[in-house]
């Protein structure tokens, strides 16, 4: 009671999702011909515990407690993870995009649910192609799965991470048509 | 006009997460 979503507002969700996944689709190429930084070095496919890190940042991963960053040399994104760029995410393909998919919902298994999750979750979601592989599939699942065991836990309903989690849930639910996993309209 | 700078921000889909999750407080 009182974490569920009304229809109106998961309907929204979908609609806006779905033109984020068309925008994204339509200057795909655009962005995979956007140049680099040097400090951007994408993990390869197969490497999980890079993937995280690179994701999620070493501060996070490592659960080290860092120095607070030197706000001249501006943001380290080794520590803090790199965001969900355009030109990051246009970069890899299905079979990629399904194996971080899966590195981060391991990650997801033991550990919170953080801002830096949830972005990486959101674009991972937009770029998985429709009709969903079998493994995707139980991916996506799964993942709506915790999210309704994470929220159960969350003591205050206000957290910004019920919403997060709400949309995760609806965006499988409604969007990928999982509708047995979908929120009963508050 | 709006289409172009969709084309340049490379940090849309990151905007797009945030403001979906606060789009459900509002609600």
């Amino acid at each position: 009671e009182g974490y569920s979503p009304t229809l109106k507002w998961q309907q929204q969700q979908v609609a806006h999702f779905s033109a984020v996944r068309q925008s994204l689709n339509k200057n795909r190429n655009h962005w995979q011909s956007q140049h680099l930084d040097s400090n951007v070095a994408m993990p390869k496919s197969e490497d999980e515990e890079g993937w995280k890190k690179f994701c999620l940042g070493e501060r996070l991963y490592s659960e080290i407690e860092m120095l607070p960053d030197n706000e001249n040399l501006g943001v380290d994104y080794i520590k803090v993870g790199f965001p969900p760029l355009l030109s990051i995410v246009s970069r890899m393909n299905q079979a990629t995009v399904t194996s971080v998919l899966e590195y981060l919902m391991s990650w997801f298994g033991e550990k919170p649910f953080t801002p830096e999750l949830g972005r990486w979750l959101y674009a991972l979601l937009a770029c998985l192609e429709k009709p969903l592989l079998p493994e995707a599939h139980s991916l996506i699942r799964q993942l709506a799965r915790r999210c309704s065991e994470v929220r159960l836990l969350e003591e205050n309903k206000n957290e910004e991470r019920i919403s997060a989690l709400n949309l995760i849930i609806c965006l499988v639910s409604r969007y990928f048509d999982q509708y047995d996993l979908a929120d009963e309209p508050s | 006009q709006s289409e172009d700078s969709d084309v340049w921000d490379d940090t849309a889909l990151i905007k797009a997460y945030d403001k979906a999750v606060a789009s459900f407080k509002d609600a």
